[in-house]
Formats: structure tokens, C-alpha cells, sequence
């Protein structure tokens, strides 16, 4: 059964690229094989996995637009059992470039199922990182995705744009990509030091219930070391409490997974 | 002199929501009259300043396709001597809705000197909070601005962003408005317990040199918990170690604009 993830949350700085990273490299641990597709202008999954802006010939955006196939993009990475198709720059301006096309919001599902080998029958797990909003590319991501992991930051402000997220993921279910669900929400940079972290955690389980992962992200300096070594954390420091808490996470949602 | 500050950097959760509420809420606390714009369809800046989601009647975004005038837009916040034109989550679908507007970068700068007592003339500082990508709005806030405020999270993700945003600005100054220049650099969340604060922060004074303010802002919970009580980090804790921090941003920023 081949799952495509979208990692999503226009919030900013909740742990998208984290999440997508480590999450896909536990998943290539355990003999998955993974593809982490990098929809973010900034690139940072991609040098995230060691790969450098002038390594990255074709990317997320010239496929969307269709000026190369998907298959043709993607490039190993320092995780062995992953490979991504990078980022670029132009993704920027997306909106308006993506604006006049035909099937606008359907880009880059046709692409993954696109040819008679198509690439998404040659990975178990397909993972998405979307850019902070939710703007045409975002919604790509969604209507190419069975499930929508959703890092939420242990902040008030992060709580704020739950709402918002959840209208969007309605919305695209009922018009354009009817197998979209909530696969789970995860709780980041929780910090077991202070009330606020504990609070949000309460209001989001009780808001949203089972959907919420048990597992919680430890606020960790290793997880924010590990990009400038162009490595996910659990390459960087495998027993740090941040690398443990994704592989936790990994089996929570394999768990999910099988029982669904 | 009026002045026009945009809060901005694409890159998610470094800070410039609450570096536009607590520089804007430190800089009305020694008499300047205050405006805040806010351009994040999260509209973190408004809730952030005790203004919820029902008594936004007419937002910026309403301002922006001409809806309304800016005048009309505008609401008192809990901090005296500060205003706030607040954003609606019709912001996340600005881009398409923007593309065919005339003057379509130019409609924020239009709004703030339209009319024969024209807004920005009633304020000595505007601050306008930016979203996490560089959009048309993004845009139109660097084209109303004359300085730009660049908020810098002390990690690596955050540095790599930096030269897509320097591109930016120096293409909207070329083509769109000659008087902006980057204002100033601000550390945000800086934890001197760990290395990679230090190193992030050697890195950029480096690349950048003076443009850096000298005041860093620390990482520091009270920050963070003020906006759950609708108030800036000022109001809700004088004293502690952040809100003295945006205090000294803002002498520093006076010191800048005197010498300018
Ligand atoms: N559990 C953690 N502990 C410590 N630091 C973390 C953790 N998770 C993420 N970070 C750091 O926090 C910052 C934000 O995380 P990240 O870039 O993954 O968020 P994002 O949601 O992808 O941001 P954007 O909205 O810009 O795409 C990064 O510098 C990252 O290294
Ligand atoms: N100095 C600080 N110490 C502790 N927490 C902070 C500090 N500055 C900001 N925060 C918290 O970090 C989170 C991100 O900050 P903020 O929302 O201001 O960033 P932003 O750049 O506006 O995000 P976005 O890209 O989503 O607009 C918020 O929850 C905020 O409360
Ligand atoms: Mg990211
Ligand atoms: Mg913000």
C-alpha cells in the first residue's frame, strides 16, 4: 500500500522540514523506501539531506510546470533508502507561473502518476514538505497526498492557524482529492520546562482528540545542529532524545498504518 | 520624518510578528504615534495585540483590492498610542487575487498615501508584520516601505534564506522603489547556552557587518506566553529579559534613524 504524506501547516517555523527529514529517514531505517519531495522556495529539506543548490539541475518546480518529468529530478541522498526531488528558488512565485495552467491543482499528482512506470509505484513512502501557506503549491501537495501530517508548535500562535488548516483540508477533500484525511498531528518543540508547552498540548488533544500523535518532539539543539552537517539528526546523533522521538513517531504512524 | 518599516523574512518562526507588536509597542512607549499593518492571513499581529477574529470588520486585505479605505480599516490595540490595521485569512489567496490589478505592488503604498489627509501622515512609524513567503504582498509592503526590518532566527535553516531575501530587495529597489534599504538585522530567540546561537550570529555579523543591530533578543518564555493574554510582551512583563531587549532595539533604532 504506497502512502503519499503531505507535511503541511502555513504556521511558519513549526517543524515542517524537520518533520519531513527525520520522520522519512526513520521510515528508510526500518526498510521503507522513501522519496521526500521538496516543495519549499527556501530548499531547506533539500540541503537538509545534503544536497547543495548548484547539485540541483532539475527540481519540484520545472516538473510542475512540466518542463521535465519527476523521474528525471530526483537524486539520491545522504539516507540510504531515500531520495528527493530538490527545491528551487522559482517555487517563489509559483501562484502566478502555476495560475493559467490547465489542472493548476492537480501538477504534480499527474506527475507522480504520469508514464508507464510511473514514479510513485517505486516507493512505500512519499513524503511532502510544503512551504508556510497555503497557497496553489501547498495545495498540490494536498491533492497529490492520502494523509496530511501536521507539526503543530507548542505555542499560542501556532494554535491560531489550526483552524484555518483544517477549513483548507475540508475544502480540498470535497472538490478536488475526496481520499484526503488528517493522518495526524504532531506536537514539536515541546519543552517539559515550561506550562505553555504542556498547555497547548491539552487544548490541542482536546480539541482534536486521537488524531494527535502520542508521541511528542522534544525541543533538542541536536535536531538544529544536524542541518548545517547536511544530515537528518538520527545520521548526526542517533541516540539524542530528538532522533529517538521520530523513531517513535515512525512506529506510531506504521502502527496507524497497519490498523487502519 | 514619517517612517515605513516593513517586519519581514520568508522563512517561518523567527520572529517578525513579534518583533513588529514589541519594537512598535516599545517605540509608542516613548511618544511616537504607531501604526501596525498586519499581512499575515494568520493574523498572529492582531490577536497578538487583543483584537479577535469577530471585530475585524474591514482588514489590509480589504484595503489591498480596494474594498475599503485604509482609514476605515483601522482599530486602537491595547497598547496606548499604537493602531492596527488587521488581517483577515481572505490574505492566504491574495496572489491570484492580486495578479490583475493595476499597480497591483503599489496598492499598499496607494492606500497609505491616498486621500487629502492621507494615513501615513498621522503616524511617525508604521510597522507592517510580513507573511513567511515572498509574495505579492510581501511586495507591496517592500514598495509602501522606506526601511526594511529583517527578524533572523539564531539557526541554520534560518541563514539560508538570507540571500534570496537580499536578492529580492535589492530587484524591488531597482525596479519598484528606489528609497528602500535594509533597516537593520535582529538576533531573535538567542540562547547563550548553546554554540550554534554564537556561531549563527558570528556568521551573519560577518556577511553583514554593521547592518546587524547590537541588541540581540534572547529566547524567552514570557515572550511567548504574552500573546495568549491579547498583550505585547511589554505590557505583560516589563521587566523580564525579552521585553528589556525590545526596549534597547528600539533606543537602538532611534540612535539609527537620528544619525541617518
Ligand atoms: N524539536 C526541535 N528541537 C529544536 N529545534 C528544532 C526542533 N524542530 C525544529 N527545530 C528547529 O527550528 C527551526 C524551525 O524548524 P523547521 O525549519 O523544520 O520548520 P518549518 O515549519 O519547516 O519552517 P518553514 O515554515 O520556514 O518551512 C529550524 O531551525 C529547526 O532546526
Ligand atoms: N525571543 C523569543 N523567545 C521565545 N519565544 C519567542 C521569541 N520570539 C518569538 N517567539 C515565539 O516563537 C514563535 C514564532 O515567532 P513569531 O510567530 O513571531 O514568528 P514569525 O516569523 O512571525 O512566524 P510566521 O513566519 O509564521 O509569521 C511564536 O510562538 C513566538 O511566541
Ligand atoms: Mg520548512
Ligand atoms: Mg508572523
Amino acid at each position: 500500500e504506497r502512502r503519499i504524506l503531505a507535511v503541511a501547516n502555513q504556521k511558519g517555523g513549526v517543524g515542517k522540514t524537520t518533520t519531513a527529514v527525520n520522520l522519512g529517514t526513520a521510515l528508510a531505517a526500518v526498510g521503507k523506501k522513501v522519496l521526500l519531495i521538496d516543495l519549499d522556495a527556501q530548499g531547506n529539506a533539500s540541503t537538509g539531506l545534503g544536497i547543495y543548490a548548484e547539485d540541483r539541475e532539475f527540481t519540484s518546480y520545472h516538473v510542475m510546470i512540466g518542463e521535465t518529468d519527476l523521474a528525471s529530478s530526483i537524486l539520491p541522498t545522504t539516507v540510504k533508502g531515500m531520495d528527493i526531488c530538490p527545491a528551487s528558488e522559482d517555487l517563489s512565485g509559483a501562484d502566478l507561473d502555476l495560475a493559467d495552467m490547465p489542472r493548476r491543482a492537480h501538477l504534480l499528482a499527474d506527475a507522480l502518476a504520469a508514464g508507464k512506470n510511473p514514479v510513485q509505484n517505486n516507493y512505500d513512502y512519499i513524503m511532502i514538505d510544503c512551504p508556510p501557506s497555503l497557497s496553489m503549491v501547498t495545495i498540490n501537495a494536498m491533492v497529490a497526498s492520502s494523509g496530511i501530517i501536521v507539526p503543530l508548535q507548542c505555542e499560542f500562535y501556532a494554535l491560531e492557524g489550526l483552524s484555518q488548516l483544517i477549513k483548507t483540508v475540508r475544502r480540498v477533500k470535497a472538490t478536488l482529492n475526496p481520499a484526503l484525511d488528517i493522518q495526524g498531528v504532531v506536537l514539536t518543540m515541546y519543552d517539559s520546562r515550561n506550562n505553555l508547552s504542556a498547555q497547548v498540548a491539552d487544548d490541542v488533544r482536546e480539541y482534536l482528540g486521537d488524531v494527535v500523535y502520542e508521541t511528542k518532539i522534544p525541543r533538542n539543539v541536536k535536531i538544529s545542529e544536524a542541518p548545517s552537517h547536511g544530515k537528518p539528526a538520527l545520521l548526526y546523533d542517533y541516540s539524542c532524545a530528538g532522533s529517538q522521538a521520530y523513531i517513535h513517531l515512525a512506529s506510531e504512524l506504521l502502527r496507524r498504518e497497519h490498523d487502519a
